[in-house]
């Protein structure tokens, strides 16, 4: 169903995005 | 035109409208008008970050506005200082090429796409702050829907940042 694979691919897409989010450093050094 | 030159701003007021709401503050914030007071932002941003938003900030920001636009207008002026401060002080970023909220427009008017600019920058806050793993999982608990508009709203903030 290509509906289907739409959905699992946008629900990749958030999920990689929200995730490299975590793991990024922010904030002023010391 | 990139996806973020449309993110439809009405749109991501309504998004962001929802995602205040899982802060769970006192102060009432399901509309776009109880939002206009500043008080419900001020505690969230509180939440957020508590030895920078220190309760000797937040009694700088005035309850119980009502109508009075002036007293919204004082209110989102300090909410806007302290969010772009925190970025720089705290965060340790600047948001350059980002146009600012207009507070006039959400106090007078009650704007929802100026109130979705001020939620926008909140937003970059949350999730660049030191308890971000708490919020950006909230987030990633959403409607698929709400996560997009979020994701696209900080993709934009995250373009317009410098170190």
């Amino acid at each position: 169903d290509p509906n289907m694979k739409g959905a699992a691919a946008n629900e990749g897409v958030l999920a990689n995005f929200f995730n490299s989010l975590l793991s990024k450093k922010t904030g002023v050094p010391g | 035109m990139s996806a973020l030159e449309t993110l439809d701003r009405l749109e991501l007021c309504e998004s962001l409208l929802t995602w205040i709401q899982t802060f769970s503050v006192e102060a009432p914030c399901s509309t776009v008008d109880e939002l206009t007071s500043g008080e419900a932002m001020a505690q969230v941003l509180q939440k957020i970050d508590v030895m920078y938003f220190t309760d000797a900030w937040i009694s700088r920001i005035k309850p119980e506005v009502g109508d009075n636009w002036r007293l919204k207008m004082s209110n989102l002026k300090k909410i806007l200082k302290g969010i772009l401060d925190y970025n720089h002080e705290v965060l340790g970023q600047q948001i350059n090429d980002f146009t600012l909220p207009d507070v006039s427009l959400i106090a007078e008017h009650s704007d929802a796409a100026e109130l979705g600019r001020m939620l926008q920058l909140i937003l970059g806050c949350a999730v660049n702050c030191e308890q971000k793993q708490e919020y950006i999982q909230t987030i990633m608990m959403m409607e698929e829907s709400v996560q997009h508009v979020v994701m696209t709203a900080i993709q934009e903030l995250m373009s317009k940042e410098s170190p």
